[in-house]
C-alpha cells in the first residue's frame, strides 16, 4: 500500500498543471524511493519525466512497487479542490482500483476526500539517456516562459542559438520576425536570477513553441530552468 | 512519423 503526505497541496497542484496538457493517462510508479512518472505526450514528440522523492513527503510509506494508472484531466480537476496550503495525503491500498486524496486545511476545520478511479495504462520503460550536451543554458524560469510566450506572436517555431557569450531565441513567421538575446550575468544577488552558458561547441536548433510553452508551465515549480542542447538529440529542459 | 519512432526508440535506450 501507498500512503504519502505532502505538507502543501500546492506542490502537486503545480506539478499536475505542468503535466496535464502533455499527458492524458500515465502511471505513477511508486516504490520505497518515491513516485515516478515517465510518459510521452499523445503526439509522441515529447517525454515527461518526473520524480517525487520520498524525502519530499512526510510520512512516506510504500510497501511494494505499484503502478497507479492516472487520468491527469481528472486529477487536475480534483487538485483544484485543494487549498494551496492544505495538507495533502494520497493513499492507495493493495490491488487498489482507486487513488484516495485527502485535503486538510491548516487548522484542520475542513477535510475533503476524493477517490479517483485508477486505469490500466500500457507502460513503456522510457527515460532521458545520459548525454554530453554541446550547450547548457541556465536561466530564470520566468524569463524562459516569457521568451516562449513573446515569440509565439511571430511563429510556431523558435530557433535557439547558443554561442560563447549569449543565447539568442529567434522566431520568424509570415508577418515578421523577432529575437530575444540573453547574456550571462555572474554577479547577481539571487541564484535563481543567474544566467550561465556552458558551451562545448556552438549550437543552433529549432523547436516547436507549442511544446516549449507547455514545458514552461513548469516554471512555477522552480526559479531556474536548464536547457541542454546538442545536434540530433532532443532538447532537454 | 519517422521522427516519432526515432524519439520513442531514443527514450527507450535510457
Amino acid at each position: 500500500m501507498l500512503e504519502a503526505r505532502l505538507p502543501s497541496a500546492v506542490t502537486l497542484k503545480k506539478i499536475i498543471d505542468a503535466v496535464k496538457e502533455l499527458v492524458q493517462d500515465a502511471n505513477f510508479d511508486c516504490n520505497d524511493s518515491g513516485i515516478a512518472l515517465q510518459a510521452m505526450d499523445s503526439s509522441h514528440v515529447a517525454l515527461v519525466a518526473l520524480l517525487m522523492r520520498a524525502e519530499g513527503f512526510d510520512p512516506y510509506r510504500c510497501d511494494r512497487n505499484i503502478a497507479l494508472g492516472i487520468n491527469f484531466a481528472t486529477l487536475a480537476k480534483v487538485m483544484k479542490c485543494a487549498g494551496n496550503d492544505d495538507n495533502l495525503t494520497i493513499k492507495a491500498g493493495e490491488d487498489a482500483d482507486v487513488l484516495s486524496l485527502m485535503f486538510e486545511s491548516t487548522n484542520s476545520d475542513r477535510i475533503s476526500e476524493f477517490d479517483i478511479k485508477l486505469m490500466d495504462v500500457d507502460a513503456d520503460h522510457l527515460g532521458i539517456p545520459e548525454t554530453d550536451y554541446s550547450a547548457t543554458i541556465k536561466m530564470p524560469s520566468a524569463e524562459f516562459q516569457r521568451i516562449c510566450r513573446d515569440l509565439s506572436v511571430m511563429s510556431e517555431t523558435v530557433t535557439i542559438e547558443a554561442v560563447k557569450d549569449a543565447v539568442k531565441f529567434i522566431a520568424s513567421g509570415d508577418t515578421g520576425s523577432g529575437s530575444i538575446t540573453v547574456k550571462p550575468n555572474q554577479a547577481v544577488d539571487k541564484k535563481d536570477m543567474e544566467v550561465t552558458v556552458t558551451l562545448q561547441e556552438p549550437v543552433k536548433l529549432a523547436f516547436s513553441l507549442k511544446y516549449l510553452n507547455h514545458f514552461a508551465k513548469a516554471s512555477t515549480l522552480a526559479g531556474s530552468v536548464t536547457l541542454s542542447l546538442s545536434d540530433d538529440v532532443p532538447l532537454m529542459i | 512519423v519517422c521522427r516519432q519512432v526515432w524519439l520513442t526508440r531514443y527514450f527507450e535506450t535510457a
